[in-house]
C-alpha cells in the first residue's frame, strides 16, 4: 500500500469548550509537525520501526502530551514512563516500563528490542541498560511540567473531598 | 500517551506507544501501553495499533491484539474490527479510551470512546490530517 502514517496523542476529556483558541493551535502544529517528520522518513526510503521512533519522540520532547517531558506524576509526586515498540516484519518488539531518567523511553523500547533478549524491562534495570547502550540519562526534572504537577495537586484535594477514587466518577476523565 | 503506527515502501508495518501512565498513579503502576498485544501491536498480515485510554482495560482485553485477530481469525477489516473492539466490547466492560491503527493497503483507523483524542493521519507529502474532537 501507499506509505502512510497515524497518530494519536491521548484520549480523554478533551472538549472544545475546556480548550483555548491558542491551545488548540499549539496541540495542531505539533501532531502536524511529527506527522510531516515521519513522513519525510518513509519517503526518503526509512524503514516503518525509524519513523515510529522519530514521530513518538518528537511528542515526547512536547510537553503538551503525556509522554517524555510533559508526563503526569505518581501519587508519589513523581514521573514513571512506559513505552513499547513493535515491528510487523518480524514480530520482535522492546518495551521498557517505570524508568524515570531515559530523555526517550520509545528509543529505549527500540534499544531493548534491537541490542538484548528480551522484550520488556522495567526501573533500576532498564536504566542501567540503556545507559549501557549510550541512550541520553537525564535528571527527572526534565520531564516536569507544572501544568501537571498542578493537575495532580488539584485531584488530590479532590480526593480528600469526597473521598472516593476520583476515577469512579469521572471514568472518561483521563488523568493524562 | 503518545503512539504511532507506520507503513513503509517495503510494506512493513511498525507500531509504538509512549507514556506517563495516569495521572496520581501508584508508583509502580504499569499501564498498557509497554504492554505488547494490550496497547501496541503489529502484524504485516493484519495491522498495526497502538492504544490510549484507561490502561487496566487495554491489559486484561488485550486490545491491540484482539483488533489484528478479528481481521485475521474473522475477517473483519481493520475498520470494522478497531470499531468492534473500542466501541462495543470496550464500552461495554467500562473501559474508555481509543486506537490508531493502519492496515498494510494503508487503510486508517482511529476510533475512540471518549470526548475527544488527539489524533492524525499523512498519506501523501505536506498534506497532514490532525483532528481533536469527536
Amino acid at each position: 500500500g501507499p506509505i502512510t502514517l497515524v497518530i494519536h496523542g491521548g484520549a480523554g476529556t478533551i472538549k472544545k469548550e475546556n480548550m483555548t483558541p491558542e491551545r488548540e493551535l499549539a496541540y495542531r502544529e505539533k501532531l502536524q509537525q511529527a506527522l510531516n517528520t515521519g513522513y519525510a522518513v518513509l519517503e526518503n526510503g526509512g524503514t516503518s520501526l525509524d519513523a515510529v521512533t522519530e514521530t513518538i519522540q518528537i511528542l515526547e520532547e512536547s510537553p503538551l502530551f503525556n509522554a517524555g517531558r510533559g508526563a503526569v506524576f505518581t501519587s508519589d509526586g513523581k514521573n514513571e514512563l512506559d513505552a513499547s515498540i513493535m515491528n510487523g516484519a518480524t514480530g520482535e518488539a522492546g518495551a521498557v516500563a517505570g524508568v524515570t531518567t531515559l530523555k526517550s523511553p520509545i528509543l529505549a523500547a527500540r534499544t531493548v528490542m534491537e541490542k538484548s533478549p528480551h522484550v520488556m524491562m522495567a526501573r533500576e534495570g532498564a536504566e542501567a541498560f540503556a545507559k549501557e547502550q549510550g541512550l541520553e540519562i537525564v535528571d527527572p526534572s526534565y520531564f516536569y511540567d507544572e501544568n501537571r504537577h498542578n493537575q495532580l495537586q488539584k485531584l488530590k484535594e479532590n480526593q480528600e473531598k469526597d473521598g472516593t477514587a476520583y476515577l469512579d466518577h469521572h471514568p472518561d476523565y483521563k488523568f493524562g | 500517551t503518545v503512539g504511532c503506527v507506520a507503513l513503509d515502501a517495503q510494506g512493513n508495518i511498525a507500531a509504538g506507544t509512549s507514556t506517563g501512565g495516569m495521572t496520581n498513579k501508584k508508583w509502580g503502576r504499569i499501564g498498557d501501553s509497554p504492554v505488547i498485544g494490550a496497547g501496541t501491536y503489529a502484524d504485516n498480515n493484519t495491522c498495526g495499533v497502538s492504544s490510549t485510554g484507561h490502561g487496566e482495560y487495554f491489559i486484561r482485553y488485550v486490545v491491540a491484539y484482539d483488533i489484528a485477530a478479528l481481521m485475521k481469525y474473522k475477517g473483519l477489516s481493520l475498520e470494522e474490527a478497531a470499531k468492534e473492539v473500542v466501541m462495543q466490547k470496550l464500552v461495554e466492560k467500562g473501559g474508555t479510551g481509543g486506537v490508531v491503527a493502519l492496515d498494510r493497503q494503508g487503510n486508517v483507523a482511529m476510533p475512540f470512546n471518549t470526548a475527544g483524542m488527539f489524533r492524525g493521519y499523512i498519506k501523501e507529502k505536506d498534506k497532514p490530517m490532525v483532528f481533536i474532537y469527536k
